[in-house]
């Protein structure tokens, strides 16, 4: 089971999380260790880079209309922010004395702290991306809504050329998001229900012209037309549904289950 | 997204921090 739900959060976040359980594990085996280096220059490194997020963050934060993302984002840079402070005290404390007991637990709380924070903050920043996918599937299916009422071929040209680019851009972003997910059984599912809408789509608009054309001839066999297409309808937002489902869904979530 | 390549910066930052950190306590084992 991959702990991250993405490639790019795990490339970026998996060799971290390795070095912090590898110092952590060594810090509680060996008790009073070997005097440490000087950790200043890397400190400061990582303070740079640091103020660099912090600056991206606000610029991100600002730019955004994403209302939670905006919420969320702030408290992950302070965490960033305070961890990297507690890194410069714990490289202050080593020059001092190198074999500082209370440097150490500082050192592995910042680098912790470096880590958790780093990660919230890409999760928020994932989960605000997902966000705008999910936007899109949900102006698919509020045309899908409105394909009862289209009774004349105007009106159903005009409904196909609302509908398509928002299919389109769908079709893009759940596929490139899919790719992009580390966890295998919600790439299927993306990769089927994807399919399915897809697929359905032709035979949709195929249910509505022959709804229209047995409705301007005046045919008896109406109801049954209309019936399909909204079996089509309906079949297509279950789908476009499992997709928004399963888009917000993280590794986490399917442990709970588990 | 440029949050993404300034997360990435902290990480490589902060795994070089810790090989530095790491590798003296290691010398003990």
């Amino acid at each position: 089971m991959p702990v991250f739900h993405t490639k790019i959060i795990e490339s970026i976040l998996e060799p971290v999380a390795q070095q912090v359980s590898g110092l952590i594990i060594l810090h509680e085996e060996g008790e009073d260790g070997n005097a440490m280096p000087d950790l200043e220059r890397p400190v400061f490194a990582v303070s740079k880079a640091v103020t660099n997020l912090i600056k991206v963050g606000r610029e991100t934060i600002n730019s955004s209309d994403d209302p939670i993302l905006k919420q969320d984002m702030p408290a992950s840079l302070h965490r960033v922010e305070g961890a990297s402070k507690l890194l410069e005290e714990a490289s202050g404390m080593l020059k001092v004395d190198a074999y500082s007991g209370p440097a150490r637990k500082k050192l592995i709380e910042g680098s912790r702290g470096i880590l958790q924070g780093t990660s919230a903050l890409v999760l928020c920043f994932d989960e605000s991306e997902v966000r705008k996918i999910i936007r899109e599937c949900k102006k698919v299916l509020d045309y899908l809504a409105v394909a009862e009422v289209i009774e004349t071929m105007e009106d159903l040209v005009q409904f196909l050329k609302d509908l398509s680019p928002c299919l389109s851009t769908v079709s893009a972003k759940v596929s490139a998001r899919e790719k992009e997910l580390t966890h295998q059984v919600h790439r299927e599912i993306l990769v089927r229900c994807l399919d399915q809408v897809k697929t359905l789509a032709p035979i949709l608009i195929c249910s509505m012209k022959i709804y229209i054309h047995i409705l301007s001839s005046g045919g008896k066999e109406a109801s049954e037309a209309a019936e399909n297409r909204n079996y089509l309808v309906s079949r297509m937002t279950d789908e476009l549904h499992e997709i928004i489902r399963v888009l917000q869904l993280t590794t986490y979530d399917e442990d709970e289950w588990d | 997204e440029m949050i993404l390549e300034a997360a990435k910066s902290i990480a490589a930052a902060t795994s070089a921090l810790l090989k530095s950190a790491s590798a003296a306590q290691r010398e003990l084992y």
